[in-house]
């Protein structure tokens, strides 16, 4: 019962979740000291059904954390398909950057997270966006050795 | 019994150590 809403978003507790915002409604869109909201930390941990259950209630997901990290950047980072494109679904900006100049397909790639990277591409994520350290998602790839991302990204260009 | 609580989600720096191409 001492769990805040965001422990229980991101151990996907959607019973005890729905208690308590049922009780409070605003607690939807509360965000931690960094800024995290409750769909920002089921996103993280790959709760896809927390996800959503919080999109269902009516949570924002273009809602930035304190260092601009979204929830599609989280997700995309943790390999998490299925939350990708559900947050894809709710027309949230997929070239937000962050602190690091980080985007969500910055992130997919830098993960190794091929399917991610394909479904980024797919709803038009913008190749040329650089992170601060001046890597391009096939910069980044080369350079890590990501070959099957690398691949996707050569056939995505292809079929432009 | 102790709560297991999970850490706030982070993400990771997108540098290699290396300059940047």
């Amino acid at each position: 019962d001492s769990l805040s809403v965001h422990q229980l978003a991101a151990q996907g507790e959607i019973a005890k979740l729905d208690e308590h915002i049922c009780k409070d409604d605003s607690l939807l869109s509360k965000q931690d000291e960094r800024g995290f909201t409750p769909l920002m930390w089921a996103a993280a941990f790959g709760e896809v059904a927390t996800v959503t259950y919080l999109l269902e209630k009516g949570a924002d997901p273009r809602v930035l954390a304190r260092e601009r990290e979204s929830a599609l950047s989280l997700a995309s980072s943790g390999g998490y398909t299925d939350i990708v494109n559900t947050l894809l679904k709710h027309h949230v900006e997929i070239n937000t950057y962050d602190w690091n100049g980080g985007t969500p397909l910055l992130y997919a790639v830098r993960g190794n997270h091929v399917k991610c990277v394909e479904s980024l591409l797919g709803r038009g994520a913008d190749l040329t966006m650089e992170a601060d350290s001046g890597y391009s998602p096939m910069d980044l790839a080369v350079a890590l050795g990501h070959k099957k991302v690398q691949q996707a990204i050569e056939t995505h260009i292809l079929n432009l | 019994t102790q709560l297991s609580l999970y850490t706030s989600p982070s993400l990771p720096n997108i540098t290699l150590g290396l300059p940047a191409t």
